[in-house]
């Protein structure tokens, strides 16, 4: 562990906190891709089969468990409890067009042909673009509440400090893999152009307006 | 190829 993966998780768990308290203080989804979210669930059971094969530490146990029941219990507040706030008009992106070259690239492109390892290696390809329906929802809607830009900046954040972890592992502990690398590096290009509106609006009070 | 070590990040 070092510190940039420790901020990279707590800046993931800030976000998914931010996320759940939102929707249950508002009691409302507006704003909210469900698809990305279903997504996120998607990527979470897939990459965390390894509970119940391998034991790394109390830490990333309990992490892994944290993060599956927040997903899930977000896809549930936002398509049963709060389903009405649901905003279906716009969260249309097709997540076929994700979950198909994912699964064809972790196919494709693994460390070992073996049931979670091609899970484990799809669930970090899907996580790249697993945002793509929430950007998508925000473009569409040309605005975004200051609380759910404060969800984004959070996340986007947790995989740019991976990126840093990565680094550091590279040379420290001379370790490094590729494909969540690489991941990383697409995923964290998605939020360039948000974080250059989050820090230029949202730090300065203005709400999250995408021009038209 | 060297054995997978297990995925140690979340």
């Amino acid at each position: 562990m070092n510190i940039f993966r420790l901020l990279g998780d707590l800046s993931h768990l800030l976000a998914i906190i931010i996320l759940l308290l939102k929707i249950w203080k508002t009691r409302s989804c507006a704003g909210i891709s469900g698809k990305s979210q279903i997504l996120f669930a998607i990527v979470y059971t897939t990459r965390y089969l390894d509970l119940l094969t391998t034991y790394i530490s109390a830490y990333n146990t309990v992490m892994k468990l944290v993060f599956i029941v927040a997903s899930y219990a977000t896809v549930y507040l936002m398509y049963v409890k709060f389903k009405a706030t649901y905003d279906h008009n716009h969260d249309t992106f097709r997540i076929e067009f994700l979950l198909v070259p994912a699964l064809i690239l972790a196919l494709l492109i693994n460390h070992e042909f073996t049931v979670l390892e091609v899970l484990w290696t799809f669930s970090i390809y899907l996580e790249s673009v697993a945002i793509l329906p929430q950007l998508f929802l925000v473009s569409k809607t040309g605005e975004a509440e200051s609380i759910t830009s404060h969800y984004l900046f959070a996340l986007g954040s947790y995989r740019a400090l991976y990126l840093l972890n990565w680094v550091y592992r590279y040379f420290v502990e001379d370790h490094y893999e590729l494909i969540a690398i690489v991941a990383g590096v697409v995923q964290t290009i998605l939020y360039c152009d948000f974080f250059y509106l989050y820090i230029t609006k949202v730090l300065k009070g203005k709400k999250l307006q995408l021009p038209a | 190829a060297a054995p997978v070590e297990d995925h140690d990040e979340l």
